[in-house]
């Protein structure tokens, strides 16, 4: 079974390494 | 029939900050069991599971797009659940109870809303949605 994710908001990576948004 | 379930690759290499969460090394290879909107997803690699940061993933197959909502330029109203200071520059610093207006409902868990005149991301996961109309 899955828990529930975590409530804290997802880490964003470092801005160099980030995929770009579309 | 079977289940598909999608790859993709770390970006960067993620440490994992509690025990349901799953710890990723660049290049590593994860298949994507759970998606929440709040930009968690949860992932499994080997032997191992976890929820890990959208964010730090990539498709394998080329840009998951398709799955993402157009944006909504008219905004939704939605309503900040608990105070928020941003911690990078493009974040907006909300307070519980303001409303804001959701421009871009993003997979890895960051909205664009705009708040008067400045746009700026927010976690989803502080964001209700608003029953009054726009």
């Amino acid at each position: 079974t899955i828990k529930r994710p975590p409530e804290n908001p997802p880490p964003r990576p470092p801005p160099e390494v980030r995929r770009k948004q579309a | 029939g079977p289940i598909i379930l999608q790859s993709y690759r770390a970006i960067a290499d993620y440490e994992k900050s509690s025990k349901t969460e799953l710890s990723v090394k660049a290049e590593d290879e994860v298949e994507v069991v759970e998606k929440d909107e709040n930009g968690w997803w949860f992932c499994q690699m080997k032997n191992k599971r976890g929820w890990v940061p959208a964010a730090y993933l990539e498709p394998l197959d080329g840009p998951d797009e398709s799955e993402e909502q157009d944006p909504d330029y008219a905004g939704e109203l939605h309503i900040a659940t608990k105070d928020y200071s941003g911690e990078l520059q493009d974040e907006l610093d909300i307070k519980k109870g303001e409303t804001v207006e959701v421009i871009h409902k993003l997979l890895d868990g960051w909205w664009v809303v705009r708040r008067g005149s400045v746009t700026g991301y927010f976690p989803a996961t502080y964001l209700k949605k608003s029953g009054e109309a726009v």
